[in-house]
């Protein structure tokens, strides 16, 4: 799995 | 950020003071499905603890407070001062059939499995599916007041503009996030039967 994204959305 | 994430979170935050205040104006939550106002304050706390872990800005930081106190003060109103008025026969919807198979889901399909990365899957997981204890309320008394529809109207349309965000930040960022995306479809196909009959009707909807 890729690298978990920055959450940076509401 | 973009047009689209900017005014699908003004969007959200008008669905959430709309409903606020209906319900805070009429001293009345009939028509009004607690058990989803329960799942989205369930979603926002389970999402936001990364405010207690990092800062993104003083726009998302400022925006999760308000998403959160506005949630537990509706399923406040709704289940403490204006209980008399709760409609609790038509919200009937078991909580347990979304929530248990959310939180199964989430923790078979994660980026990543960490205790806040599960939760922020199962927050999007179950975001996508909350408004189901509303809709089916819906359904059963077979009519929603006006502003209940605009409420509705906002929300479905918050999650219907992040889908453009996310074509937007796939196109020009490279970033995108598959969980999110397939939820945030998920979630706006829910409303595409009530979009069609708020578009063409107007009024109150008879689901």
């Amino acid at each position: 799995w890729q690298h978990p994204p920055s959450h940076d959305e509401l | 950020m973009n047009i689209f994430r900017l005014t699908g979170d003004l969007s959200h935050l008008a669905a959430i003071i709309i409903l606020l205040l209906k319900i805070w104006k009429t001293r009345s939550c009939a028509g009004i499905s607690g058990k989803s106002q329960i799942l989205f304050a369930l979603v926002f706390t389970t999402r936001y603890l990364d405010l207690l872990t990092s800062f993104i800005s003083l726009y998302n930081t400022t925006m999760k407070v308000i998403y959160i106190g506005c949630a537990y003060a509706t399923v406040y109103l709704i289940y403490m001062k204006f209980k008399a008025t709760y409609d609790g026969n038509h919200d009937s919807f078991r909580m347990e059939f979304l929530v248990v198979p959310v939180g199964g889901l989430a923790c078979l399909v994660n980026h990543d499995f960490s205790f806040l990365e599960i939760l922020w899957t199962f927050s999007i997981y179950l975001e996508s599916v909350a408004i189901l204890p509303q809709l089916f309320m819906i359904s059963k008394t077979g009519e929603a007041e006006t502003i209940t529809t605009h409420y509705l109207f906002f929300l479905g349309l918050y999650r219907a503009l992040y889908l453009f965000n996310w074509i937007w930040r796939f196109y020009f960022e490279g970033f995108f996030d598959m969980i999110a995306i397939v939820a945030g479809m998920v979630q706006t196909i829910l409303y595409c039967d009530f979009f069609y009959l708020y578009v063409t009707k107007g009024q109150g909807i008879s689901l």
